[in-house]
């Protein structure tokens, strides 16, 4: 553990407790997108299955028990306790082209050809990809509210911070992780145009409006 | 990618 994963793993925590706390104050999941939402779930169930059989510390433990179970409350928020909030006509980006592509490269790019290390790989790409449905959304409505906002920079900031780490491991243990990198590195650029806006104008009291 | 002690990231 090191100072730039452990604040990755709290900004990816506090991303979730924003989105929680957007949703039950506003009583609304309007502008958040259910497929993101869904996807992450599966990320989280399809990596984290290593619970049942090897353990590495509490920490480890707590914090992937945290992210199935968030997960699944925040899809039981939008789908049943919210539900009218969340328009389906709007959130229409084909997860399809997201589960597709992760299954087959995740067949062919992996560190060993076992049910278990196909779906944590499955679950690298994905993940990789996974928020394309939200900033789909975003680009459609063209605005959104500051909390959301903010929940999405906390979850570009947890992925971001995760590249000093690895650099970081890299130099310290001579450690690295190839499939990991390079999805983080995918799913970090995603970010690039949304910090964009966030840092220069969110930042700064303004509204997040993407220019027409 | 030999020695992999589990995938200790979350």
């Amino acid at each position: 553990m090191n100072i730039f994963r452990l604040l990755g793993d709290l900004a990816h925590l506090a991303s979730i407790f924003v989105l929680i706390h957007k949703i039950q104050k506003t009583r609304s999941c309007r502008g958040i997108s259910f497929k993101t939402q869904a996807l992450y779930a599966l990320v989280f169930v399809t990596r984290y299955v290593d619970l049942l059989y090897h353990w590495i510390s509490l920490y480890n433990f707590v914090m992937k028990l945290f992210f199935m179970a968030s997960s699944c409350y925040i899809l039981y928020l939008m789908k049943f306790r919210y539900r009218p909030t969340h328009d389906p006509s709007i959130d229409t980006f084909k997860i399809e082209y997201l589960l597709g592509p992760s299954f087959f490269l995740s067949l062919i790019f992996n560190y060993e050809f076992s049910l278990t290390e196909i779906m944590w790989t499955f679950s690298i790409y994905l993940e990789s990809v996974a928020i394309f449905p939200q900033l789909f959304m975003l680009q459609r409505t063209g605005e959104a509210e500051t909390i959301t906002t903010h929940y999405l920079a906390a979850l570009g900031i947890y992925r971001a911070l995760y590249l000093p780490n690895w650099i970081y491991r890299y130099i310290t243990q001579d450690m690295v992780d190839p499939i990991a990198i390079t999805a983080g590195l995918v799913q970090t650029g995603l970010y690039l145009d949304f910090f964009y806006v966030y840092f220069t104008k969110v930042l700064h009291g303004q509204k997040f409006e993407l220019p027409a | 990618t030999g020695d992999r002690q589990g995938h200790d990231e979350l």
